[in-house]
């Protein structure tokens, strides 16, 4: 055997090279088999990624397309296999997906093109890919990305949507805002954590949780930004459909309880330093159907009010608000008919969709910005718990 | 040397289908 002279840093080349035939033992010890809640805690996010690349980086440096072509294939498609086997985990969705988007900026940061080496050290730029341009490859990975995006956020969405009606709707934690409740109101009971299962803390720790790990796992922070957004989205559709349609949901006091509600999911946005995600504006609706349920509704100069502020709800939901509306004690009355009738004059002209819903499955577009990574590849070692030691440093 | 570097030859690449689909044979093998 030959004796293992330990080199400095300096002297590798950042690449991994390996032999053709360990390239399934590479995919299933390095993809398939990896656990993110096990060994891939102590790595640096992204290695899986980098991994691969500098395989992909020793095959290019021989000039083997094939090896090239069959290490990507394999990889995409180890990728696939693993989050159709345990693609409802949150952790293997999020984590796939950052190593995914890792993957494919490496693509693009070591691809020679000038466009993506603007921030790179000049060692950096030695490490660019010499035979092989790969622009194809990092189609099929963006659109891999895609496919593990969507199913993070059903993932997500699943979890989370228990607990939105009970936390955003029936639990109060404003004591004493609701005062005394109409008679045929007090006892509905429409989910199975009416009991407190679920309060508002419940989401937020919910969103700590999905966050702590994304960046755990070195997700990018644009990324980040867009889950955040959609999962916004979500609960405010979820709440708002389901205030659309339960009478004992539109009171002022219900409008009250949903603008603290707000202001505690605005809270957790600007201590994540998240307010520019663009998740915020996702509650409009919500906010203006909250803000409808305490405003007067009585005189014209009211109508004309509330017209200006609900920009975000179609004439149909702000309708449905005010026919719903329902007086919690002796100071507030019901809507009048003649008030509604204003609003849909006043509303006549605005070419909003008839839609009374929010379509809650809808999913942003999401993009994938180039993030080049400063990590300097000929210093990154494999921890020998990945098993990948027939993969030689050069 | 410097000159190669401007001449990378482009990879085709298939689809994200078209792989799968070339994958079911190959790793069917593995327990």
């Amino acid at each position: 055997r030959p004796v293992n002279i330990p080199r400095k840093e300096k002297d590798f080349q950042g690449m991994l090279e390996y032999k053709k035939e360990d390239e399934p033992k590479l995919v299933k010890n390095l993809i398939l088999e990896l656990k993110p809640r096990g060994v891939a805690v102590n790595l640096i996010p992204g290695l899986p990624a980098y991994i691969l690349f500098m395989c992909v980086r020793h095959a290019d440096y021989l000039n083997d397309d094939q090896k090239v072509r069959s290490l990507l294939t394999s990889t995409i498609n180890g990728i696939k296999k693993v989050l159709k086997k345990r693609g409802d985990d949150f952790e293997t969705a999020s984590f796939w997906l950052s190593n995914t988007c890792r993957f494919l900026h490496c693509l693009k940061q070591y691809s020679g093109e000038e466009a993506f080496m603007k921030h790179n050290t000049p060692r950096q730029n030695e490490h660019c890919l010499t035979n092989f341009d790969l622009a194809e490859y990092r189609q099929v990975l963006s659109d891999l990305a895609i496919q593990i995006y969507q199913q993070l956020v059903r993932v997500l969405e699943n979890l989370l949507q228990p607990m939105i009606v009970p936390a955003m709707l029936e639990h109060e934690t404003i004591q004493g805002v609701s005062g005394v409740k109409p008679p045929g109101l007090r006892k509905r009971t429409s989910s199975v954590a009416d009991e407190g299962t679920y309060t508002l803390d419940s989401i937020i720790r919910q969103l700590n949780t999905f966050h702590s790990i994304q960046c755990q796992h070195g997700m990018d922070p644009e990324l980040i930004k867009q889950v955040v957004k959609q999962l916004f989205y979500i609960v405010g559709a979820v709440t708002l459909n389901n205030l659309l349609l339960r009478k004992d949901m539109c009171s002022w006091s219900k409008g009250m309880q949903i603008r603290y509600n707000v202001s505690q999911l605005e809270e957790w946005l600007r201590d994540k330093n998240l307010m520019n995600s663009g998740a915020k504006e996702t509650l409009e609706p919500l906010i203006q159907a909250a803000q409808l349920l305490q405003v007067k509704k009585k005189t014209d100069e009211d109508a004309e009010a509330i017209c200006s502020m609900c920009t975000a709800l179609t004439t149909a939901q702000i309708v449905k608000v005010l026919n719903l509306y329902t007086p919690v004690n002796e100071f507030e009355e019901r809507v009048s008919i003649g008030f509604i009738r204003t609003i849909q004059i006043r509303l006549r002209d605005r070419k909003d969709s008839p839609q009374l819903l929010m379509d809650a499955k809808h999913i942003f577009p999401v993009t994938f910005p180039f993030n080049p990574s400063s990590v300097a590849l000929e210093t990154i070692q494999i921890p020998s718990s990945l098993g990948l030691g027939f993969l030689t440093r050069v | 040397k410097g000159q190669r570097q401007h001449h990378r030859v482009l990879l085709k690449a298939p689809t994200l289908a078209e792989m799968e689909e070339m994958n079911i044979s190959e790793e069917e093998d593995s327990p």
